[in-house]
């Protein structure tokens, strides 16, 4: 049994389950009481407010694991048009895409909330490392707004908000931060994204105060106020960007954090997270970080994706046979919006085979979407699954705990949560 | 492209050092 414990993790089958109680109090972490950390809430959670609307359904597994696909589609589409200069990639598989809801960005994400404008408004914001721009809905809504929980952010009476004119530079760099043309009007900067599934925000692109905690406030932040915006976002007020482009939130708040920040997504919905602006100066938290390199891939180092070098994955404990090109062909990224981690096919392959094989004293079950490799663990109530890390350049090992390796929120249905791309070119 | 997703990274602290070019995991985080 000692053996067992090196190489799987031996659990309750319920601790797999999301709890239907948010039990944010017993999360309390010295990073979370930083004065620079905001409280990361699962969107569709108990601790979320956005939960509180009764009349919007969480989602089902399944529809979360089609809109993730859009969601990756929609990062496949962008890194073609970096690559390439082509947008035909992004046309086509908007095409395909039956949702219209903001799902790209509002599958299983996480939502923080910070304030805009004097007086200050309060407005949660889906949590996203895989985009730059920072927008909300904004009234007067010209075009159309979404239902969103809180009430709508309206310029007009803020003390501190400005347009930004059309021969701005902050003007300029929206091509790079959207992947669209500025637009004009009356002289005011305007700016639209497309998020692939036909969710869209487009509105004036304004310098406004942000306010992240009493202490972090500034001025002058350049963020989307949307007058047009196709989607639901799931009742968010808009959207937080935290990629790596000159636009997004890091790059504008650079001079205080120098573009230093971490966060903490919590093992369940029912508990709470944390987003931290700037270097832990206390002691002791930050010294088990292990670090490894942002990719110098083509196709990765300029874009605004926070690009990874993956270089093997283990389970049980041994490590698997995948050559090296497997993953260097495309690369990888970091993203807090996609919710199942893909993988080149030849390297899903040799991890579903060694899973399964682990797995095999339980029955299988139907697969979940994108999810091929399922279980019945209705008749049990302890199980153990093998342990499963990715390696990543610099010899960092990422254990994964037991719900980032299992997907499910019935137990007759628990499902390995990984899938694969289509080719390993992708 | 791999994706490195949010399933994933549950309880991971993830720190983005985009001034030193370089991600950081640490186990335990929350």
């Amino acid at each position: 049994s000692q053996d067992l414990q090196h190489t799987h993790h031996v659990l309750h089958v319920n601790s797999l389950l999301p709890s239907a109680v948010c039990n944010s109090s017993t999360q309390v972490s010295a990073l979370h009481k930083k004065k620079s950390s905001l409280q990361v809430v699962h969107k569709h959670g108990p601790c979320s407010q956005l939960h509180q609307d009764k009349a919007k359904k969480t989602p089902r597994n399944a529809d979360t694991l089609f809109q993730d696909q859009a969601r990756v589609r929609y990062i496949r589409s962008r890194l073609a048009k970096n690559s390439a200069g082509s947008s035909d990639m992004k046309e086509t598989d908007a095409a395909n895409l039956l949702a219209k809801d903001g799902s790209v960005v509002g599958s299983g994400d996480y939502v923080v909330t910070v304030g805009l404008g004097s007086p200050k408004k309060q407005l949660s914001l889906i949590f996203d490392t895989g985009s730059d721009i920072t927008w909300t809905q904004c009234q007067p809504c010209d075009g159309y707004c979404y239902d969103q929980m809180e009430t709508i952010f309206d310029p007009s009476k803020s003390s501190t908000y400005s347009n930004i004119s059309c021969d701005s530079a902050l003007c300029n760099s929206l091509l790079s931060a959207t992947g669209n043309s500025l637009d004009c009007s009356l002289s005011a900067c305007v700016y639209g994204i497309q998020y692939g599934d036909s969710s869209s925000s487009v509105g004036l692109f304004s310098k406004e105060r942000l306010t992240l905690t009493s202490t972090d406030v500034f001025d002058g932040f350049a963020f989307g106020c949307g007058q047009n915006n196709q989607g639901t976002f799931s009742g968010a007020a808009g959207l937080l960007g935290l990629g790596r482009d000159n636009l997004s939130l890091p790059s504008q708040t650079a001079r205080k954090y120098n573009k230093f920040f971490s966060y903490c997504l919590p093992s369940s919905p029912s508990l709470t997270g944390f987003l931290t602006f700037g270097k832990d100066s206390g002691k002791g938290s930050s010294k088990s970080v292990k670090f490894t390199p942002l990719s110098r891939a083509a196709g990765l180092q300029d874009s605004s994706f926070y690009g990874l070098d993956i270089t093997g994955i283990s389970v049980g404990g041994r490590r698997l046979s995948i050559s090296a090109s497997v993953f260097t062909t495309a690369g990888a990224i970091i993203d807090s919006g996609t919710v199942i981690t893909r993988l080149p096919p030849t390297a899903y392959a040799a991890l579903r085979s060694a899973f399964r094989q682990r797995m095999s004293q339980y029955p299988m079950t139907d697969s979940l979407s994108i999810l091929d490799t399922c279980y019945d663990f209705s008749n049990y109530k302890s199980v153990s699954i093998p342990k499963i890390s990715i390696f990543f350049r610099g010899n960092v090992e990422v254990k994964i705990i037991p719900v980032g390796t299992m997907y499910s929120d019935t137990v007759s249905q628990v499902c390995l949560a990984f899938a694969a791309n289509d080719d390993d070119g992708e | 492209v791999a994706i490195f997703g949010n399933t994933q990274q549950k309880t991971l602290q993830v720190v983005h050092d985009g001034a030193g070019r370089r991600l950081g995991f640490s186990a335990g985080g929350c």
